[in-house]
């Protein structure tokens, strides 16, 4: 099944943003993004993983890092709407994609792009994936070598 | 900022496992998708939030649901390698998707999209993004009402 990687892309102006503890029920994260698109705070990169006790969650997004203290902020305002424990933030990140075609096997890609961070003893902080791109949030000092690095594994 | 959604998608052949409290530091992702790429077992999603106490995170991908098992018995055979506290499947469940083009701000479209769900009670399990896609995993007998109801809120 040949994986057909085509380019790696990354940010460097983006910041992480996690709400920790947030209810895990339906309409939380309605709440969430409604919130945040209500006062126009654009998000790129969401990440939800299964919550461990079937009661609370985490969720993780990224905005533009000069949108941060705002979207936090506005988050503050409504803990109690939501109902989150609380709140970190962190803007030393970048976020690192591998873009293919065809990935139907993730796995393969997956395990080519993790292995050259971990090369690099580079901490893969979070993972979203879709059919066509696997993105990692690293801590942005290491971008462009993580970025070389990544370049050079799929022959780029 | 006019989101243009252009398709909604779902899969109900695949099943979720959660790896919880993996080590996290260099390396440890590029084991387990190493190890599962080298026992060709195919992953469609991966998401892995930021670790709460930087210590142990916890990572979830989907498989076909035939491989589930397959899955789990490799990972539990690697154990002590890969050095995890417990695997969760979980087979009752379906990946949504929402599809778009020029999606630069999800938040705009995960909510509308996190709205029509919650309007139904469904449950939000995980979440997963790239520019031109939003999707989560919900429970697996919800999938029609969902779907239908997303086409109805993005006039598909
Ligand atoms: C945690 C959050 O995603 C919740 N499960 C919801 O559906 O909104
Ligand atoms: C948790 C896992 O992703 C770890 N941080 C790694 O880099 O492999």
């Amino acid at each position: 099944e040949k994986e057909m990687v085509t380019g790696i892309s990354y940010t460097k102006n983006e910041a992480k943003i996690t709400i920790s503890g947030i209810p895990d029920k339906p309409g939380v994260s309605s709440l969430i993004f409604g919130i945040l698109s209500d006062s126009n705070i654009n998000v790129d990169m969401i990440v939800q993983n299964i919550s461990q006790d079937g009661l609370r969650a985490n969720v993780t997004f990224t905005v533009q890092e000069r949108e941060m203290n705002l979207a936090k902020k506005i988050l503050e305002k409504n803990r109690d709407l939501i109902d989150f424990h609380y709140i970190s933030t962190n803007a030393d990140v970048s976020k690192v994609s591998v873009i293919g075609v065809g990935m139907k096997s993730q796995s393969g890609v997956a395990k080519k792009m993790f292995k050259a961070l971990a090369d690099l003893k580079i901490n893969i902080l979070a993972i979203s994936t879709s059919e066509i791109k696997i993105s990692v949030l690293i801590n942005r000092k290491m971008t462009n070598k993580a970025v070389k690095k990544l370049h050079k594994a799929y022959v780029l």
